[in-house]
């Protein structure tokens, strides 16, 4: 019942990864006259099949691609924005034909749903949320969970799709009277709910019943931690972090992500697994995402890193193209490739 | 080596119970 201290992956770790471990599969530009904020991946319903697309978000428009062939993708789909410009794709598993947006200047201010009628195919918008919005996550089943207001005027609210991509069902939960920063969802525990807090706690709720379990105060060293993947084992909570605004130390360089044990029944913590750049490479990170072990980060420096956290070093290391830094980076929630992607709208998917 | 204290297989069931509604 005790667990080994912090162990500093990716450090010595130039030789041990391999850049084969990323395949280009394919590769396609957004032709688009604003700059590109996010890609994705979505199931959508075509004449019956579901088919796996790619999501493309400029400031401007959403588009969604279709597969031609192996190598080709062909954009069937526009939704355009006049007023307030994308901020990011809110990736909901388990639907499908919808995709959700958040809208915003520098912080959001609308979740919209994306669909199309089913009679003529127009695509469509549906306004879900509107508001001061400090945080949002698609979750299983069909919801989405979406902070409003900070500190003690907060309401958190889980949000069930219905099918015409309307809100079906709303519930609250308890707020935990301190700026929410990030959710995740706990794999393990169907009902469990996880949030990340401006005071470096990370809260607990029952999703079903709405209650707030636990604060857990964790570590001071790095401040406004983003949640990028929770899973309960063996009674304890295993937490993967990033840290934004994290310093560069000399001893690790630079800490891009760090997988955190908690055990909830008392709130102790430790960190096990802190992900550092190998070394040679400089930078921070700018936007990351996690999808079961495997951790991708954009770097300051315009590389894109995947570290693997059961082996516990970095794996692949995939430098700029055409001499153009990577500004985004999202494992395909459809199957296991890396989507990444350059301002002017460029998007390459990679096997990983 | 840290200790995280005693560790419960049903830690969400038993903060459910404790928790205020």
């Amino acid at each position: 019942h005790s667990i080994e201290q912090t162990d500093v992956a990716g450090l010595p770790a130039q030789d041990t990864w391999n850049p084969s471990s990323l395949q280009l599969v394919s590769k396609f530009k957004n032709p688009s006259s604003s700059c590109s904020v996010d890609v994705s991946a979505v199931w959508w319903d075509r004449a019956g099949a579901k088919e796996p697309c790619i999501v493309t978000a400029c400031e401007d428009v959403v588009s969604l691609w279709k597969p031609l062939d192996a190598l080709q993708w062909e954009k069937v789909h526009t939704w355009h924005f006049t007023e307030v410009p994308v901020l990011q794709i809110v990736p909901v598993p388990d639907v499908y034909s919808l995709i959700c947006v958040a809208l915003g200047n520098l912080e959001i201010r609308e979740i919209r749903a994306l669909l199309c009628s089913s009679g003529d195919e127009s695509e469509k918008q549906v306004l879900l949320k509107s508001g001061n919005i400090k945080a949002v996550l698609g979750l299983t089943k069909r919801r989405l969970v979406s902070s409003i207001g900070t500190f003690c005027s907060q309401q958190v609210q889980i949000m069930t799709f219905a099918e015409d991509g309307g809100s079906k069902d709303e519930q609250l939960l308890m707020p935990p009277d301190e700026t929410i920063l990030t959710f995740a969802e706990v794999q393990g525990i169907q009902d469990a709910l996880l949030g990340t807090t401006t005071v470096n706690n990370i809260v607990i709720w029952n999703l079903k019943t709405g209650q707030l379990l636990k604060k857990v105060h964790v570590d001071d060293s790095y401040q406004a931690s983003v949640c990028h993947r929770a899973y309960s084992e063996m009674g304890l909570l295993f937490v993967v972090l990033s840290h934004p605004c994290a310093k560069e130390s000399q001893a690790f360089g630079s800490p891009v992500f760090q997988l955190l044990v908690i055990n909830p029944k008392t709130a102790q913590s430790v960190g096990v697994l802190l992900c550092c750049l190998p070394q040679g490479q400089a930078g921070r990170l700018l936007e990351g995402d996690v999808k079961d072990h495997v951790a991708a980060a954009v770097l300051t420096s315009g590389t894109i890193a995947v570290w693997d956290l059961t082996l516990g070093h970095c794996t692949a290391l995939l430098p700029p193209v055409s001499n153009q830094n990577w500004s985004l980076v999202k494992w395909s929630v459809t199957d296991s490739h890396l989507l990444a992607g350059q301002k002017d709208g460029n998007i390459f998917i990679y096997r990983y | 080596r840290a200790d995280l204290g005693p560790i419960s297989l049903n830690w969400f069931e038993e903060l459910s119970s404790e928790a205020p509604l």
